[in-house]
């Protein structure tokens, strides 16, 4: 009888290989028609970037401009496609951000510029591009996850929004502060709200959702810390604008009574302080100009330290602000008078005090992956079969 | 160590300017 002995297959370079024509099938299947929560994607994160860079690695491999350029505008625009198409859901944005960020990691990665190698193993240095230097379509894609961002940010305070007000300031359990109920009711509010309404609760279960998304997408940490610093900065935003603009919030003591709980915030973890002050600066500055202006320190001063984070609003506080018993002053005249001429030329914001529109700069630090290409298994649920491994 | 390969620049449309060269004509035309 003929013994069957199984032939060695040929090692596995981690490069994939589609006939020209196959192309539209392939960013079909691979962008336009996935579906993010599929069991395939999330075996390996970032699993769509990898398999467009070792088709990718394959036509530089072959020496095939025409089919790179083809390929990577194909790719481009079908991840500006899916997005048009489902803009306002978390899940794809966040997907095709952390999947944008790996394609472009790996086009650096495999660049063969020695700046991008440091943390490869002998076998990645082997799998470096050889032929093109991808350079400008680098550019192209770091502008796309620019895009994907803000996309990201915004699809993310459209969730919040409606949440923010009830659930930081009417249904909350921070004391103290927002004054909208008698003491005796504080305690008895429960993590279930009534339909419509929020609570601090449902902020924080909302946010774990966005983290844990992010985390299953395999976002970069980096990047990540970034979302977090902008979620930050939207809920104390919104939450500040519509706090400070209430008639009994104006006074004296419940500014100084802000500043003092926001210093003890930040004092009670000092591992964060550091990072977290330069996100909460815009938080604080509002109540202290008003009691600065109280305690009459000169208007120039504060305005010509500080005026990057308030808008020509703040004069609508100044002029609610109130004494509330004997011993409190009242905003003078004059300081009122001349943060107004020296806001006059500003441009006008439709915001209030805070502008809950701002997006931090955003940057995608280097972040090279120690996967092996060639360890890649491509699932068949992927509906890429027509790819063949090289 | 070897010399670096050299490796041929491949110029880039802008994001802007690859929209043109849309890949779906046949899908969204109406």
């Amino acid at each position: 009888h003929p013994v069957n002995i199984p032939r060695r297959e040929k090692d596995f370079q981690g490069m994939l290989e589609y006939k020209k024509e196959d192309e539209l099938k392939l960013v079909k299947n691979l962008i336009l028609e996935l579906k993010p929560r599929g069991v395939a994607v999330n075996l390996i994160p970032g699993l769509p970037a990898y398999i467009l860079f070792m088709c990718l690695r394959h036509a530089d491999y072959i020496n095939d401009d025409q089919k790179v350029r083809s390929l990577l505008t194909s790719a481009i625009n079908s991840i500006k496609k899916i997005l048009k198409k489902r803009g306002d859901d978390f899940e794809t944005v966040s997907f095709w951000l952390s999947n944008t960020c790996r394609f472009l990691h790996c086009l650096k990665q495999y660049s063969g510029d020695e700046q991008f190698m440091k943390h490869n193993t002998p076998k990645q240095n082997d799998h470096c591009l050889s032929n093109f230097d991808l350079a400008e379509y680098r550019q192209v894609l770091s502008d796309l996850a620019i895009q994907i961002y803000q996309q990201l940010i915004k699809c993310m305070e459209n969730i919040l929004q409606p949440m923010i007000v009830s659930g930081m300031l009417e249904h909350e359990t921070i004391q103290g502060v927002s004054g909208v109920k008698p003491t005796g009711l504080r305690k008895r509010t429960s993590s279930i709200a009534d339909e419509g309404t929020y609570t601090l609760d449902s902020i924080i279960r909302q946010l774990n959702s966005f983290h844990s998304i992010m985390c299953q997408h395999g976002t970069d940490p980096e990047l990540i810390k970034q979302v977090v610093k902008q979620q930050f900065y939207v809920i104390g935003a919104v939450t500040l604008n519509n706090l400070l603009l209430r008639k009994d919030m104006c006074s004296w003591s419940k500014g100084m009574q802000i500043r003092y709980s926001v210093t003890l915030e930040t004092r009670a973890d000092l591992r964060i302080t550091a990072r977290v002050c330069g996100a909460l600066k815009p938080v604080l500055w509002p109540p202290e100009l008003i009691v600065a202006g109280l305690v009459f320190i000169p208007a120039e001063v504060i305005i010509a330290k500080n005026h990057f984070f308030f808008s020509v609003q703040i004069v609508k506080v100044l002029n609610l602000y109130t004494p509330v018993n004997a011993f409190e002053e009242r905003v003078s005249v004059l300081f009122i008078r001349t943060i107004q001429t020296r806001l006059r030329d500003r441009k006008e914001s439709p915001q209030l005090l805070m502008d809950t529109k701002l997006i931090y700069p955003v940057t995608f630090p280097f972040n090279p992956s120690s996967l092996a290409l060639e360890t890649i298994q491509i699932p068949g649920s992927l509906n890429v079969g027509f790819l063949t491994r090289v | 160590r070897p010399p670096s390969r050299i490796r041929v620049l491949l110029k880039a449309p802008t994001l802007a300017e690859m929209e043109e060269m849309n890949i779906f004509e046949d899908e969204d035309s109406p």
